[in-house]
């Protein structure tokens, strides 16, 4: 589990 | 990437070309507000921090943040520098505070992950939600707008309206829904109904935008 959500958009 | 969040963030270009174009033709950032443009600054600041953090998504995501950064400061510069003069701030007067504060409260409450920049994305999604209204109350004090002015809303309106079916494909297409950034859209996109309203009826029928008195 990544310490930061992905956030793909703008 | 589908061809809705594609138009909605085309449109979010334009609707800064737009603004950035009325402001180099007229000299002049009248009816402009300088407190919503302001607030854009934070938004983009706050918002895309992850390009500092080698969290890399796309060039096409890193070029358009490095682009709504670079534009939305280079916009302050010339609204408060340059053009200094033709802002008027006596009519620029709504409280900042009241949007800035509950939308920290808000991102402390809902975010995603309790981390700095987690809690700083949240703010800035709850903060673009209402960044408009001082510009809104502008318009709805002055109650007219220059042509230009309004395609500039429009685009920037449209952009936020784009992201929704953009949500409902990705939906569809990957099963994912980002619930802060949904809400928060529907809230933006219903600020414009109003507006959006005015801009059909008269604006784009070849009208000047003026609100009844």
């Amino acid at each position: 589990d990544d310490d930061t959500t992905r956030h793909d958009e703008l | 990437m589908n061809v809705f969040r594609l138009l909605g963030d085309l449109s979010h270009l334009a609707s800064i070309l737009i603004l950035l174009h009325k402001i180099q033709t007229t000299r002049s950032c009248r009816g402009i507000s300088f407190k919503t443009q302001a607030l854009y600054v934070v938004v983009f600041l706050t918002r895309y921090l992850d390009l500092f953090l080698g969290d890399w998504v796309s060039l096409y995501n890193t070029a358009m943040k490095l682009f709504f950064i670079g534009s939305s400061c280079y916009i302050l510069y010339l609204m408060k520098l340059r053009f200094r003069p033709t802002h008027d701030p006596a009519i620029d007067t709504f409280r900042v505070e009241y949007l800035v504060g509950p939308s920290l409260i808000l991102a402390l409450i809902f975010n995603y992950k309790y981390t700095l920049v987690e809690i700083l994305w949240a703010f800035s999604i709850y903060l673009e939600a209402v960044a408009i209204m001082p510009q809104l109350f502008m318009l709805q004090r002055t109650g007219e707008a220059e042509t230009i002015t309004t395609h500039y809303l429009a685009a920037l309106g449209a952009y936020r309206g784009l992201y929704i079916p953009n949500w409902i494909y990705r939906y569809f297409s990957d099963g994912t829904v980002d619930p802060i950034a949904v809400i928060a859209g529907l809230v933006q996109t219903g600020l414009y109904l109003d507006f959006f309203y005015v801009y059909f009826t008269r604006v784009l029928q070849g009208q000047k935008f003026e609100l009844p008195a």
